[in-house]
């Protein structure tokens, strides 16, 4: 990799120096790949705000982009995945190659109004993606 | 065991759902077996709104019951001591319960003199419907929430006396029920800015919201005086307190797969710490790929 890297830097394109970080970035870290990827909403974008008092916002957060095709260990992924994919390569075509999902949640508390004018306040589990996988 | 096999689960909501060729034009209530549709009619409102998006509108629902404005203020201040700006559970708060309902009383009935318990001038019925608590909602705590209105002067000591008692159900009277089981003590505190008082009732009502009852029958009495009874006996400075009929707080532990349980995520988060993926260091994917301990790996 290193005489790759050194063919590289003869043929960089003329960059200004101050982004070779940047410009190093990209062959170490391949673009486009699974990554957790923010979203938020606001419950009155949904027309749910009339019972749902709080929170007003939330940030779900979505798993997005490219599995690479020997996932190794990175992602946390089981042995499967990496089985799956040779499958998909090797095999049949028509199984799916592994998917960018979420590994793990967090919580979120939600305060709403109950059909009979009670209210409630309620800790729901796995509500905010925070990590994702490939499997 | 085919038709099993395709059947898709949907973790969100915790259903399963038919295969979806052949009844995606039924009425989604029609698709659920019947077992899970008697649980999809108890989901809370929450879920049960994600699940149906796009087949029901919400809009069309018979209107809400708007909540008395103090329980809401109340319930919002719960809220911010719970949770985070961004909704999230508080790591720091180490309560057990994971649900709290706030009912207010949904009819009241004031006694006659005749039956009236000798010097209780202020008893009021009061019928608490807790119809929304599930079965899988365990009490933890039952609390009477009382309000002061904003007249009564700060940080001024009371001495109040509660008279709590719960009714059976007379049907010789459609809705006043008869005396069962009565319990009387007096408290003395002082309000500070909050001007809330929590009764612990949890003892009193716990034999029966265990026994699945969902109408709640109390004859509440709360006469209350201003500074400490020792030194001042004027009857002027009494407050009535049954003028304003309590809420029904009770503290919850859903034990239902959709609800957060906080001592299974503590667990599981001690059990498998996860290392988050170092960007910074251009040998983090070799030292991931051999530095993480990973029986699978190992083994394999």
């Amino acid at each position: 990799s290193r005489r790759r890297r050194d063919e590289n830097l003869k043929e960089a394109p003329a960059t200004p120096p101050y982004n070779l970080s940047e410009y190093f970035k990209q062959f170490l870290f391949p673009q486009n790949e699974c990554e957790l990827h923010s979203f938020r909403l606001s419950f009155s974008q949904l027309k749910w705000d009339k019972w749902i008092i709080a929170p007003h916002r939330y940030s779900p957060q979505y798993c997005k982009g490219d599995c690479p095709r020997v996932v190794g260990h990175r992602y946390g992924s089981p042995v499967h995945t990496m089985v799956q994919n040779i499958i998909y390569e090797k095999l049949d075509s028509s199984v799916p190659k592994p998917s960018c999902v979420p590994a793990e949640y967090s919580p979120l508390s939600v305060l709403t109004i109950e059909p009979d004018g009670s209210i409630v306040y309620k800790e729901y589990e796995d509500m905010i993606a925070t990590k994702c996988t490939c499997r | 065991p085919h038709s099993r096999d395709r059947v898709v689960s949907d973790k969100l909501s915790g259903l399963l759902v038919a295969p979806e060729d052949a009844t995606s034009e039924l009425n989604p209530l029609l698709r659920l077996p019947k077992a899970v549709r008697r649980g999809y009619a108890l989901l809370p409102p929450l879920l049960k709104v994600l699940s149906d998006q796009g087949h029901q509108n919400w809009e069309s629902e018979a209107p809400r019951l708007q909540p008395d404005s103090r329980a809401l203020r109340y319930m919002k201040r719960l809220y911010k001591m719970s949770a985070t700006k961004e909704g999230i559970p508080k790591a720091n708060r180490s309560h057990l319960y994971n649900t709290v309902r706030l009912f207010t009383p949904c009819s009241e009935c004031k006694h006659s003199h005749r039956d009236l318990m000798k010097g209780d001038l202020h008893s009021v019925d009061l019928l608490f419907n807790l119809d929304r608590v599930t079965a899988l909602e365990h009490l933890l705590k039952s609390v009477l929430l009382y309000s002061f209105d904003t007249s009564i002067p700060t940080s001024s000591s009371f001495t109040c006396t509660c008279h709590l008692s719960v009714k059976e159900h007379d049907f010789s009277s459609q809705v006043c029920p008869s005396v069962s089981h009565t319990v009387a003590f007096s408290l003395h505190f002082e309000v500070r800015k909050r001007k809330w008082v929590e009764i612990d009732v949890t003892s009193f009502l716990q034999p029966l919201i265990a026994t699945n009852r969902r109408n709640i029958h109390m004859a509440v009495n709360f006469t209350c005086l201003m500074g400490d009874p020792q030194h001042n006996t004027k009857q002027d400075n009494s407050i009535n307190m049954a003028l304003v009929p309590p809420s029904l707080l009770l503290y919850l532990n859903d034990t239902s797969e959709q609800a957060y349980h906080r001592w299974n995520s503590l667990r599981r988060r001690r059990k498998n710490p996860v290392r988050p993926r170092r960007r910074n260091s251009p040998f983090a994917d070799i030292a991931d790929d051999k530095g993480r301990e990973n029986p699978q790996g190992k083994r394999a």
